[in-house]
């Protein structure tokens, strides 16, 4: 069965699964430890007040044992061997790091998240992209110096009038766990209108995405990264992260259960309800009765074809016609008929009763004669000529009864003497 | 009684070229 429409095939509002749209994408990544060999260390126990312990390691790009390449922040997550991608080491702020995911197409993104191998960022940003990397907006920021770091408050409220705003807050800062903290980021916590995102299009567009980018702005430290034997102290300060997931639903407008690869690859919707683009975002070609809507959990807003009895392959939609009944006005009417329908001859033909409108010879030419006649367009179901004075016939053809045919074409029939 | 088709041969155009059918 097709989720887009009920058991007596009607169109109803689908969408497709929700997943981690993250999962086994490439990121693209400013630093990754190991291109020279290079020893790090982790802090093994360091509760609060205790002397630290060490251990060390190297990390080394040649060696798949001692390797922490992007592609293990969206492998498979196996919690019991967890495989981290690892940034150089001390990359200390004003220098940041910085992941970019593209999700290949437009994805409604619902959490972003980090699961740390290291001790989480002192200050990082999530943006998002809507055009492919073009421009980036803010999703949010985390710091414990809000103020001071992004010039932002800390943990702002929300109200309707900022919902497409990034928000600061020092929550999840803290550098303990030393090893695996998580940063999790819910794109509608906190908006007035998550309750009725249906008939919220702010928020709709806010949590739309095509890229995901993370900037690591600050580490982390114990304030030992100056002092004298510091290089120990610094090996010990590095990103690293064994998950990054986005959570969401390719974004289909409610006009499709899921999405497929097409022809070059690219990730687009299997748009249904008569709807077309990689998001479902417009009406297929001749459905144009009606405005293009998102589908909502009442209405399926599927689009609807115009009707051209069958003589016209294009239409265009006209806003005014549709508030009077519906919007379709059909284009270049074959089949010598005529109208926003196509539902009527065109000036000299005439209807044929004998057929429906829809058939091809549905009009007839009207063939009135060159002389007879008064002009050239005939009555319209009847086929009748305008004919001059003393003429008679469907086409004008012949001098009525008590007339004769004179010699000039201006008055073709003369009463007889 | 049907009245015969008007016959274009017998109309005199002299005075109405710019009537005249092309395939008159």
């Amino acid at each position: 069965p097709d989720p887009c429409y009920d058991e007596h095939g009607n169109p109803r509002r689908c969408i497709p699964d929700f997943v981690n749209a993250a999962f086994g994408k490439e990121v693209k990544v400013s630093s990754t430890c190991g291109k020279t060999t290079r020893r790090y260390c982790a802090v093994t126990s360091a509760e609060k007040g205790d002397d630290r312990t060490w251990s060390c390691q190297t990390c080394d790009a040649s060696d798949p044992k001692k390797y922490h390449p992007p592609a293990y922040l969206t492998d498979l997550n196996n919690p019991h061997n967890l495989t981290c991608w690892q940034s150089e080491n001390f990359i200390q702020y004003p220098q940041n790091v910085t992941l970019t995911l593209s999700l290949g197409k437009k994805f409604e993104v619902t959490y972003v998240s980090l699961q740390f191998c290291s001790s989480r960022p002192e200050s990082m940003v999530i943006y998002k992209s809507m055009d492919y990397g073009k421009t980036w907006v803010t999703f949010q920021f985390y710091s414990s110096q809000c103020k001071k770091m992004y010039n932002k408050p800390n943990r702002a409220v929300i109200t309707k009038q900022n919902e497409q705003e990034a928000v600061c807050t020092d929550s999840h800062t803290d550098m303990y766990p030393l090893t695996g903290g998580l940063i999790a980021f819910s794109t509608l916590d906190g908006r007035p209108s998550a309750h009725d995102f249906d008939n919220s299009p702010v928020l709709q567009d806010w949590v739309t995405a095509t890229d995901i980018k993370v900037i690591f702005s600050r580490l982390h430290t114990f304030g030992d990264e100056n002092e004298d034997d510091s290089e120990l102290a610094r090996d010990s300060y590095f990103y690293a992260v064994s998950d990054l997931q986005v959570g969401g639903r390719c974004k289909c407008n409610g006009h499709a259960s899921r999405c497929v690869k097409d022809r070059d690859g690219s990730l687009v919707c299997e748009c249904k309800h008569n709807t077309a683009g990689p998001e479902c975002d417009r009406c297929k070609p001749f459905h144009y009765d009606r405005p293009w809507q998102r589908a909502t959990a009442r209405e399926a807003n599927e689009c609807v074809a115009c009707n051209c009895n069958l003589h016209a392959r294009r239409c265009r939609f006209n806003m005014e016609l549709y508030k009077l009944h519906s919007g379709g006005v059909c284009l270049k009417c074959r089949h010598n008929t005529a109208g926003r329908h196509c539902h009527y001859c065109k000036e000299g033909y005439f209807r044929d009763l004998s057929k429906p409108i829809s058939h091809r010879k549905a009009c007839k030419a009207c063939d009135c004669h060159p002389v007879g006649a008064a002009g050239k367009t005939c009555n319209q179901t009847t086929g009748q000529c305008p004919c001059k004075d003393g003429v008679t016939g469907i086409t004008c053809n012949r001098c009525s009864k008590g007339y004769q045919q004179s010699r000039s074409p201006i008055a073709p029939c003369i009463k007889i003497p | 009684e049907v009245m015969p088709t008007l016959d274009m041969a017998l109309f005199d155009w002299t005075d109405y070229e710019d009537m005249k059918p092309a395939d008159t």
